[in-house]
């Protein structure tokens, strides 16, 4: 059990690195670590997180965006291993900045190749990069409807039509 | 296991029968505040065996049933449909899809059906086990599990580790 | 002391009330209850939010969104008894959809005829509403530097300049 | 109490004397993920009197000073100050503005000055005292604000309605 765990350990050490990297940039470092190596069973996991130039000593240091970026980079680093069918993001992008949710929906596109994945969103440029677009509204009140959005349509439109 | 549809009525507010159809590799939901967004995802994680009210966003879980407007009455079912292909084939060949379904009453009887023959979650649990589909698995990943990771409640980083270990 | 309180609470009650129906529509209701009236100045504050149509049976059925509404408008119900010379807002728009930003911005364009506020966001409407914005940026990295933009120059370069 | 200017230096990420000032109602403030906007919003409570370590999101009060990076060495000094017009005459009515300072010495030495003036904390929460500013007034409304109103941790919304009274 120990070393099938340390198996998944280093790979999803590895894919967190590399996934932590396309995210921030080249320049930008992390590391997972096991808090007590001799206990690897039940230790706690460690994550650094140090973007370019800077030295936070702990993740609470980072900021908003910066630490949702890093979260998503270890879910990622697991989803690599275990790729799971589909995978819901509930507004996952909204603390992040354009350039950052331009990243994170690149990441999204490329691993699409091999499952689904489903994206709630109030972010316009996350709207453009998905294959179709459910609209949720409200006709009566209180009661929810859905339709599929054209999205060239809805652009022009604005979501005040919804 | 490529998802094919969800069907969703009487949980949370979806009062009418409603389906959403998921035929592309990248599904945007959008819509206003309290539109109903969060409650498909809520009604995913919910077919798929979630029992937390908390995770649900319930204070008990028969709030999931269409709680009624002033022009509307209360559901007396709540009733939830995932179907995937059956391209991994966990069931036999001759099935095309699989069909998982979750159903509330508001007297508090509960059933699941498989292919619309009603089974125990246990036996969909078995089905669903290699397939890396829990209502647990990080397969699901609202914003509350970014917190998770960083707060790294009750050893949430390591039970993700060894989940997909 | 029970009945300055008593006082604050019925102003505050009142400006809840309206705020509330200006964040959300004239046919959405909402009160704010002291959970045991016979002794008001220990009891616990409750507060009642019920969008139109729906009977959520507490804040925490409310949606993303709604909730941050929702204390918003008490936090600017408070704000009305007593205006602060200027109030900070850090992404409180992220949660909330385009219509509401719109709203949000209008009651602070309001409200700033007698206080300053200082917004800080990633959402291009809000930094519409504005009357000037500071960009913050990191030319050395790990460094912070802040430059006044102009906005009309601003929207046609996008914020990838900075 | 119109605001007139911030200037920070050798706190957090702004290790250069930075400078923002406030002419306008309505202020917005932008920048990329990590730049230091939150910090800007950390310097205004930490001048105001903020002692609360998990408000201004430190594991202990010396993490405010900057901390160097590969390039640049850390900061010995951190100095916020904040400017504004002297309205309502909360000082004598011949000062035109009111200038709160504070510092850190990376000793662990710290000051506050009024007007360029050493005093104590005490003297700027005396003088604050009726102006609607504190570190802990409601206007300060960050989205953790937001959470409080909904959780009511420790009864903060009655402390709020108290604070308001
Ligand atoms: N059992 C129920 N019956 C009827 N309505 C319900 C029930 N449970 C929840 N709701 C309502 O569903 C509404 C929508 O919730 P949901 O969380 O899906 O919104 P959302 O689209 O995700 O919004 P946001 O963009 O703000 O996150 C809420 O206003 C809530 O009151
Ligand atoms: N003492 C310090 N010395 C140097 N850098 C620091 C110090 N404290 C915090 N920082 C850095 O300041 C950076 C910016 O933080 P800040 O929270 O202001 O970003 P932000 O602009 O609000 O970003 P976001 O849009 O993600 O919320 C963080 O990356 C953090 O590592
Ligand atoms: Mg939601
Ligand atoms: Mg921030």
């Amino acid at each position: 059990a120990t070393e099938q765990f340390m198996d998944a350990f280093e790979k999803i050490r590895d894919n967190f690195i590399k996934v932590f990297r396309s995210l921030f940039t080249n320049d930008d470092t992390c590391d997972l670590i096991l808090e007590d190596p001799s206990s690897p069973l039940e230790t706690g996991i460690q994550i650094i997180a140090k973007p370019k130039g800077k030295r936070p000593q702990s993740l609470n240091q980072l900021s908003g965006g910066e630490k949702t970026l890093t979260a998503t980079a270890l879910l990622f680093s697991l989803y690599l291993l275990k790729p799971a069918p589909f995978c819901i993001f509930d507004e996952v992008d909204a603390p992040l900045d354009d350039a950052n949710i331009e990243k994170f929906n690149r990441i999204i596109k490329e691993f699409s190749k091999d499952s689904q994945f489903i994206v709630v969103t109030h972010n316009k440029s996350t709207m453009a990069a998905v294959d179709i677009i459910y609209g949720v509204y409200m006709d009566e009140p209180g009661v929810s409807s859905v339709s599929a959005v054209d999205f060239r349509h809805f652009e022009h439109q604005g979501l005040s039509k919804i | 296991m490529k998802l094919k549809s969800l069907e969703i009525k009487g949980f949370k507010s979806f009062a009418q029968d409603t389906v959403l159809y998921f035929s592309e590799p990248v599904i945007g939901i959008v819509g206003p505040n309290g539109s109903g967004k969060s409650n498909i995802v809520d009604a995913i994680r919910w077919v798929l065996g979630e029992q937390s009210n908390r995770e649900l966003r319930l204070d008990q879980m028969a709030n999931v049933l269409f709680n009624g407007t002033k022009s509307k009455k209360s559901s007396g079912l709540a009733q939830v449909t995932l179907t995937f292909e059956n391209d991994k084939n966990i069931l036999p060949t001759d099935y095309a899809n699989v069909s998982i379904s979750r159903l509330l009453y508001r007297s508090g009887e509960s059933e699941y059906r498989l292919n619309g023959v009603a089974c125990r979650l246990k036996d969909i649990n078995n089905l669903l086990m290699d397939t890396g589909i829990s209502s647990e698995s990080y397969a699901i990943i609202a914003l509350g599990m970014v917190d998770d990771i960083l707060l790294d409640k009750e050893n949430s980083r390591r039970r993700m580790i060894e989940q997909a270990a």
